[in-house]
């Protein structure tokens, strides 16, 4: 799942590196990558808050996945109108401290989520659809899955 | 080919799935 996640986030122009789980454990690239998916609702004010000279402190690092949890939990509140379940809900400690592919995958899962429901997203879809075909299997598992878990 | 064929059947779920989820309306409360 997160190797796959990962294929499809490298379709968006992020500032930010995302080639590896290593690129990806501060949460810059995702607040970036969610901010392109939807500038209206991670604006530049929310992005501002995701602090970019993270290094190797997993403290700055968990207090962003944090807040990218967090503004992911309210646009699917506020703007989907569903809540997230439990079982979906990443561990963000095992992606701040041990960099855990498993829990990396379940929070982009969550940002595929945002993508295929947002006003674009007819174009994010049309993005999936030109991937590699074993990729667009995985992608379609995850949000068959997200889509067999949603709590209206 | 039973290969070929394979393929075209799985090209064809992935196709019905995208497309099916471009007709699905957004899911905005507002």
């Amino acid at each position: 799942l997160c190797d796959s996640l990962i294929l499809w986030l490298q379709t968006f122009n992020t500032a930010e590196s995302c080639r590896e789980v290593q690129d990806l454990t501060n949460g810059v690239a995702m607040a970036q990558v969610l901010h392109e998916i939807d500038a209206a609702w991670f604006d530049n004010a929310w992005l501002s808050r995701i602090k970019e000279d993270v290094g190797d402190n997993w403290r700055i690092k968990a207090s962003n996945l944090k807040k990218v949890l967090q503004g992911i939990t309210d646009y699917y509140h506020e703007f989907l109108g569903q809540q997230i379940s439990e079982d979906l809900l990443p561990d963000l400690n095992r992606i701040s401290e041990h960099s855990d592919p498993v829990e990396l995958g379940r929070l982009l899962q969550l940002i595929l989520g945002c993508a295929v429901n947002c006003e674009k997203k007819q174009e994010h879809i049309q993005v999936i659809m030109t991937l590699e075909e074993s990729v667009q299997h995985v992608v379609m598992a995850a949000i068959q899955e997200l889509m067999s878990k949603e709590i209206v | 080919d039973p290969s070929m064929k394979a393929g075209a059947t799985s090209e064809g779920v992935l196709a019905n799935f995208f497309n099916s989820l471009l007709s699905k309306k957004t899911g905005s409360p507002s």
